[in-house]
């Protein structure tokens, strides 16, 4: 099961 | 003041159709040096920047100006361009609002109302990347659509000589696999083996104005955000997708 992150978990937006 | 031309009308429409499927709205920062912008989708997964050089211009002008664009109302106008239509865009400050003209055998003018985005602008992240696959756009977009039959995303893994994009649906599943010997493959660049999933609805929608002849940039990493890049008509169009990650 995968589950859909946000572009905010890899830099600050 | 803002005023600028460009040759194709129907060209640049690909690039609006491009930006409505995934923003509601974006704010184009213009300046001597050409059109800028950046914004991320409502649910923050996607992130879409613009760059139009000057140079893709046929004539222009420009002072520093925010030009805030609803992109359902511009798409619709955008969608009545026809073959031979070269595009004006204009600033109108008096009335606040951007003159879309049509110039062929007359001038079609619509003016759109203009929306107050200031301070909504996107920074764009600098991130680092290893792998880099340069492809060709249609090779690229039937694939995602054929992994389309099967699941609703998909894996992307690179490796040094190789790209492939695999759907695992739960009866059926499907692989798409370019060396760097294949026609699609311009390049692969990378020195490991990386693997990241995507969710295949935002990819669909990145490649949307993609068409056979567009070279299309894909950098890749593990578990990281996808980077996508080409150029339509002289505009630059950059994308980041989040990733889907092992719960």
């Amino acid at each position: 099961k995968s589950k859909q992150v946000k572009l905010s978990d890899f830099f600050k937006v | 003041m803002f005023k600028a031309k460009l040759e194709s009308a129907k060209e640049f429409k690909k690039v609006v159709d491009t930006m409505a499927t995934l923003l509601d709205e974006i704010c184009l920062q213009v300046n001597e040096e050409g059109v800028r912008a950046a914004a991320m989708d409502p649910s923050h997964v996607a992130l879409l920047s613009l760059n139009i050089p000057r140079i893709a211009f046929e004539d222009y002008q420009a002072d520093e100006h925010e030009i805030g664009i609803e992109l359902e109302a511009f798409k619709k106008i955008m969608n009545r361009a026809k073959a031979k239509d070269k595009l004006i865009l204009e600033l109108d400050e008096e009335r606040n609002r951007l003159n879309v003209i049509f110039e062929n055998q007359g001038k079609r003018k619509f003016s759109l109302s203009l929306l107050d985005l200031s301070g909504a602008t996107t920074k764009v992240p600098e991130l680092e990347y290893h792998n880099v696959i340069t492809i060709k756009g249609d090779a690229l977009k039937e694939a995602l659509k054929d992994a389309d039959l099967i699941s609703d995303h998909v894996i992307m893994r690179a490796s040094p000589y190789e790209f492939k994009i695999e759907a695992k649906g739960d009866l059926n599943d499907f692989t798409a696999e370019f060396s760097s010997e294949d026609d699609a493959i311009i390049s692969i660049e990378g020195e490991e083996e990386v693997k990241s999933a995507f969710n295949l609805e935002y990819l669909l929608d990145m490649v949307k104005g993609v068409s056979k002849g567009d070279i299309v940039k894909l950098y890749l990493g593990n578990d990281m955000p996808l980077k996508m890049e080409y150029s339509l008509a002289g505009c630059e169009l950059m994308f980041l997708l989040a990733p889907r990650i092992e719960e």
